[in-house]
Formats: C-alpha cells, sequence, structure tokens
C-alpha cells in the first residue's frame, strides 16, 4: 500500500 | 462586461466534458487576457488549470474583472443545446447574477439562446510554482488514454518510469500484472504520432490510474498529451487547445 498525499502538500494557496 | 465569442462552441463542450466528473462547481474568472480556471477535484488530489486566451475569442471585451461561478453540470446541459461548429457567444455583466451563452449556426440561420445562473464559490486558488521539469514526454493523447485504461483493468496505481531508452508505464494487481514501454520515435507523415522524450535526469513516479483515465476525457481537444515528471512533484499532463491550455496536476503516490 502507499500513501496519497493532497496537492496542496505540494501547492501552496495563495 | 464580458462579451467573448468563440468560433466554434465544441471547445468549451470538450473543455466542460473532460472535467466535469473531477470537478463540480468552480470559478471562471474573467479579465483582459481571457477566461481561466483552476480547481481542484473533491479528495484534494488533482489540479485543474484551464486557460482560453482572449486571443482565441473574436470579439473578446472584458472591462474588469470578473468571476462566474459556475455549477459544470448546468453548464453541461446547456452546451449540450449547442451544435460543435455553432458559433458560441457568452456574455455576462460587471457583477452578473447569470451567463447568457448564444449560440449561432450560420448554415441554418438559427439563434439560440440561454441564460444560466451563477453562483458565489469561494475557491481556494492554489500557486503553481515554475518547475524545470526531468522529463518531458509528447506522445498521441489516444495512446496515452489506451494505456491508462488498460492498465487500470489490472491495478489502481501505475508507475511511469523515464529514462534515455523510453518511457515504461507498469502496474501490479491482483490477477497479475503488465507494462507498456515506449521509445522514441519520430512519425515523418504525421508528427502528432510522434514520441518525443526529453529527460534531464531519469524520473520514476506512482500515480492513481483513477485520476489518469479521468484526464484523458480531454484526448479530444489535442491530437497530442505533454507529460511532465521530476521526482516528488506532482504530474502535469498538459492538452494544448488553439489559444490555450488544459492542464491536470496529479500528487504522486508516496512510499510502499
Amino acid at each position: 500500500t502507499s500513501n496519497q498525499p493532497t496537492i496542496q502538500s505540494f501547492f501552496q494557496q495563495r | 462586461m464580458l462579451e467573448a465569442r468563440l468560433e466554434q462552441a465544441q471547445i468549451l463542450k470538450k473543455v466542460v466534458e473532460a472535467i466535469k466528473d473531477l470537478v463540480q462547481d468552480c470559478n471562471f474568472d474573467c479579465n483582459d487576457a481571457g477566461i481561466q480556471l483552476q480547481a481542484m477535484d473533491n479528495s484534494h488530489v488533482a489540479l485543474v488549470s484551464m486557460k482560453l486566451g482572449s486571443e482565441g475569442f473574436s470579439p473578446y471585451r472584458c472591462d474588469r474583472n470578473i468571476a462566474l461561478g459556475i455549477n459544470l453540470n448546468s453548464l453541461m446541459k446547456v452546451l449540450r443545446a449547442a451544435a460543435n461548429e455553432d458559433l458560441l457567444t457568452l456574455k455576462a455583466e460587471d457583477q452578473p447574477d447569470s451567463l447568457n451563452l448564444l449560440f449561432e449556426s450560420s448554415s441554418q440561420d438559427r439563434l439560440s439562446e440561454y441564460d444560466i445562473k451563477l453562483m458565489d464559490i469561494d475557491q481556494e486558488h492554489l500557486g503553481i510554482p515554475d518547475t524545470e521539469y526531468a522529463a518531458t514526454i509528447t506522445l498521441p493523447s489516444a495512446e496515452f488514454q489506451r494505456i491508462c485504461r488498460d492498465l487500470s483493468a489490472l491495478s489502481e496505481s501505475v508507475s511511469i518510469e523515464a529514462n534515455k531508452d523510453g518511457v515504461k508505464f507498469a502496474c501490479s494487481g491482483d490477477i497479475g500484472n503488465g507494462s507498456v514501454t515506449l521509445r522514441p520515435h519520430t512519425n515523418v507523415e504525421d508528427e502528432d504520432k510522434s514520441t518525443k522524450i526529453e529527460l534531464t535526469e531519469p524520473v520514476n513516479l506512482t500515480f492513481s490510474l483513477k485520476y489518469l483515465v479521468n484526464f484523458c476525457k480531454a484526448s479530444s481537444l489535442s491530437a497530442t498529451v505533454r507529460l511532465c515528471l521530476s521526482n516528488e512533484v506532482p504530474l502535469l499532463v498538459e492538452y494544448q487547445m488553439g489559444a490555450g491550455y488544459l492542464r491536470f496536476y496529479l500528487a504522486p503516490k508516496i512510499g510502499d
């Protein structure tokens, strides 16, 4: 099994 | 006010058709540069980014920034009433309650007009950093769609491994495993059928196939698709349109 991080953990909120 | 006329309704139809299963409600942000959209899917794993530049419209007029909050299912219901070749004009006031859509068929002297209600959407905007990707792969969009569809029958995840020899899509599931390897290839008769790999360093990342299959609904927008990868950053899947693009970003899966 692998983890699925969110896109927000890569792209910062503006 | 906004007034924007597209030569062919099918451009907007295909964009909405491609993203409506990923995103339900979103803002179409209009300004003098054109119409843009950015939205995450419900699970916040994928991000859609769309731009239709003002040069893709004739005429295009937008005096001030307008956010059109739209339910994509509602928009699709209206867009289905447009023929692919119809002229499509979008109109909205500066602080609009509704978006007006006009479809014109020059061959049939037919004019249809619809208004759809707008909604207030409080949307989070993410900053997408400029990235020099380690690997950029350009391939026929139908080929990418086929690979995602075939591998999704076996597994939930696919690893994409690019090196100087080619790009390998591989998966393993309960019934077994599978892989498709593409090598760089030039089709001299039809450039769009070529596979190009630009590489600065090898990459190997794992992604959820469910999302990739969803992104491939945009295949009718462009004969080719561009995959941009760097280790440990989201994958970029890009479909070019005449005066803009439809981009999907997908967070990689991590660890075992």
